[in-house]
């Protein structure tokens, strides 16, 4: 027997929410999705004024998708600093795909370094089909015509736009404060994930 | 696939950052179940930018732990998010072993229960098929048994609202609770929210895994992923 259904985007999308300073976001239907939904998404840290640090956990399947590998090789080689922009696109996992995969996920970060003038700091993750090549030529369109913005909306779309067959766009937004001084901070997390779901990470 | 991220203006140093995403992660994305399958893909960064001008926060920092806390809370509330999610899924289960002589045991046998398709579809169906969590627990992958004495052991179902009796016990000191009220077994598997306790009572160390039921919709969604 079936349990009552219950309308998850209503209890689990907020509908506003506040957002950590300097960080914008982006995102776009570029057309891997065949039911033309977002599908590619962008976060850029935009504070001049000091570093960033960053990290990050990535599967211990043996066999790593290209941006896995890509990502893991960015962080490493800015020893986990300064590394200022993420992008995702979702529809194809760009998994198993060989040198080919290799080559199109760093043209996705070099794209991405080139649009906001930054030098191999972007991080870059896939989730979709595995086993298939990027669209290449529409994920560069889709990077050069994204517009960014910082808006409850733009992270919303954000969240929709690492989507793949999940049901709702999981988004959420807290602040806290530093326990010495009170100095307020926020945390704002997206994910993605409904199926292929045990993550063992390191 | 499971991917994310957490953004924060904090200033925290690299050292600080890895440490902190490190231990949420295990805590918290490390610890869910849809279907046991483990992606290629799979992948959580966190950035933290400054903006908030506040002094880096360092491994040695008086608030580094404090911050820590938040972002495994937080990261918690995230991989919840995709237990909720679940393609189709009706219930979100809490899997808590507790009283465990390691917390490495209590993850395996926490994520052996949640992986279990057997104890799902009994969730789907709200049947408190106990008996499936039994074998689960038994055939769980540890590298010795330490931490399992059948004579010790005790199941049972929780309620996450506020009736009462919130707990039903199903099996007592390993041996099964012939007077299960099971009219009340029905009313905690009806709940969207509940949770499953396992006291191993060999020690003292729990850990919590989240999981959900299988349904009819999981099957539909996956069974024509790529076309």
């Amino acid at each position: 027997k079936a349990a009552v259904t219950i309308d998850k985007y209503a209890l689990y999308v907020p509908k506003t929410g506040t957002f950590p300073k300097k960080f914008e976001v982006g995102s776009l239907a570029t057309g891997v999705k065949k039911n033309g939904n977002l599908d590619l998404g962008i976060i850029v840290n935009t504070n001049k004024d000091a570093k960033s640090t960053a990290s990050a956990v990535f599967t211990t399947n043996r066999f790593k998708a290209a941006p896995v590998l890509k990502s893991k090789q960015v962080l490493e080689s800015n020893n986990f600093k300064d590394v200022n922009a993420i992008v995702v696109n979702s529809g194809c996992a760009n998994s198993m795909t060989g040198e080919v995969g290799m080559a199109d996920t760093e043209k996705m970060c070099e794209l991405v370094n080139k649009k906001l003038n930054l030098k191999d700091q972007t991080l870059v993750m896939s989730t979709g089909v595995i086993g298939q090549k990027l669209q290449m030529d529409k994920i560069s369109k889709g990077i050069n015509d994204i517009k960014f913005g910082s808006s409850y909306e733009d992270w919303l779309n954000m969240a929709k736009s690492i989507c793949t067959t999940d049901t709702f766009p999981k988004l959420i937004s807290s602040q806290f404060e530093l326990k010495s001084t009170g100095e307020l901070y926020t945390l704002t997390g997206i994910a993605k994930g409904a199926g292929m779901i045990c993550p063992n990470m390191a | 696939t499971l991917l994310g991220y957490i953004v924060t203006d904090l200033s925290i140093s690299s050292n600080g950052i890895k440490k902190i995403l490190s231990f949420a992660g295990e805590r918290s994305f490390n610890c869910i179940s849809v279907d046991g399958d483990m992606s290629t893909n799979d992948t959580i960064s966190m950035l933290a930018n400054g903006a908030a001008n506040n002094k880096t926060i360092d491994i040695d920092s008086s608030d580094f732990e404090d911050v820590a806390a938040n972002v495994t809370s937080f990261a918690q509330q995230l991989a919840q998010l995709v237990v909720r999610d679940g393609e189709g899924a009706t219930k979100f289960v809490t899997v808590n072993v507790t009283k465990s002589k390691s917390f490495a045991d209590a993850k395996i046998i926490a994520e052996t229960i949640s992986n279990s398709s057997l104890v799902k579809t009994a969730l789907y169906g709200e049947d408190a098929n106990w008996g499936r969590i039994l074998c689960a627990v038994g055939y769980s992958k540890l590298e010795n048994f330490a931490s399992l004495d059948e004579s010790k052991l005790n199941v049972k179902f929780v309620a996450t609202d506020d009736s009462i009796p919130k707990e039903l016990p199903l099996l007592i000191n390993g041996v099964p609770n012939l007077n299960v009220d099971e009219a009340r077994a029905s009313e905690i598997l009806a709940l969207n929210d509940l949770e499953i306790v396992v006291e191993l009572n060999t020690g003292s160390e729990e850990c919590s895994f989240w999981t959900c039921d299988l349904s009819h919709e999981y099957v539909t969604i996956n069974g024509d992923y790529r076309s």
